[in-house]
């Protein structure tokens, strides 16, 4: 009865929606993606195109580490790179259907996952905190 | 019989050991400390002093919100901040005893924690990572 209760819960019951999730858009240049990052004070976010098609994921480690330069990190070259060429496209997604199980294992790789709809549309991201919050929830019952 | 395997385990079995953790030192500049940070390519590292104590946790987040001006990022600044100006040390830890639903609590809130013997050397840590995987293996039995 126990295990029943938590693979009924899907993605949609644990989704943090679009509307709440700071991310960049595809033309955005690595100042602007750099800045949103430190203005919300998340470590990465979702980079979304002009009609709000999901396409990678950009953190401050790949955009540091783009302009570290023999001597020092060479901030000035932020303004000419664009997001899409170093953001990582190379991530899994869910989509509001999945079951829980399928979302442990998913986040155990990934702090978060990206979650679209059938057309690719993003939909909203799932946190390893939203998994973490139902396995208490789950074991203190 | 499943739910008492999980409360049987404790920090010892999970944690990550001090030699295989990436941290940086009290007098460390903060230039020192980025450099750590996008070669480990860590979010956040715990620092230590002299003696390896655990002192507190230094993140990329920290370092660039505090050297952000109004034109640019002064990253010329980096050298002259030391690491404990701007770490956090308002942070919860663990040691090698404290069980399961414990751990399970600390890192819904945090991405991992530190683990401090009784004189508060520093043992390890203990991540969002190392909990998800010990569950997903409780829920598939
Ligand atoms: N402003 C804040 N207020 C309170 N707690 C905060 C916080 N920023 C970060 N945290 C805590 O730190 C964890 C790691 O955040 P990080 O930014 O590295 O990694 C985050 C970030 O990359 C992304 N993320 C979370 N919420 C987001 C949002 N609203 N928009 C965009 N990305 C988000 O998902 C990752 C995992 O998030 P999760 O919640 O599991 O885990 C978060 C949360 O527990
Ligand atoms: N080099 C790498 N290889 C494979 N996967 C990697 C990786 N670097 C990061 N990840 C993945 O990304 C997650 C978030 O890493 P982050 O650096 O934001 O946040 C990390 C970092 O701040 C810290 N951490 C983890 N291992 C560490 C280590 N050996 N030394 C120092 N800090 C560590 O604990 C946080 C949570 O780590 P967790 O393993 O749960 O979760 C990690 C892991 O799943």
């Amino acid at each position: 009865v126990e295990g029943k209760s938590l693979t009924e819960i899907t993605v949609e019951e644990l989704i943090i929606s679009s509307e709440k999730v700071a991310h960049v858009q595809l033309g955005n240049p690595l100042e602007h993606a750099l800045l949103v990052l430190v203005k919300s004070g998340y470590a990465a976010v979702p980079v979304l195109d002009a009609t709000y098609k999901f396409k990678g994921i950009i953190g401050k480690n790949a955009i540091l580490d783009r302009v570290l330069g023999l001597e020092r990190f060479e901030m000035e070259r932020l303004s000419d790179i664009k997001v899409d060429e170093v953001m990582n496209t190379d991530i899994p997604c869910l989509t509001k259907e999945d079951d829980f199980l399928t979302c442990l294992k998913t986040v155990i790789n990934h702090a978060f996952v990206c979650v679209v709809d059938h057309d690719g549309y993003f939909d909203g991201i799932l946190t390893r905190r939203a998994i973490l919050k139902q396995l208490n929830k789950y074991l203190h019952v």
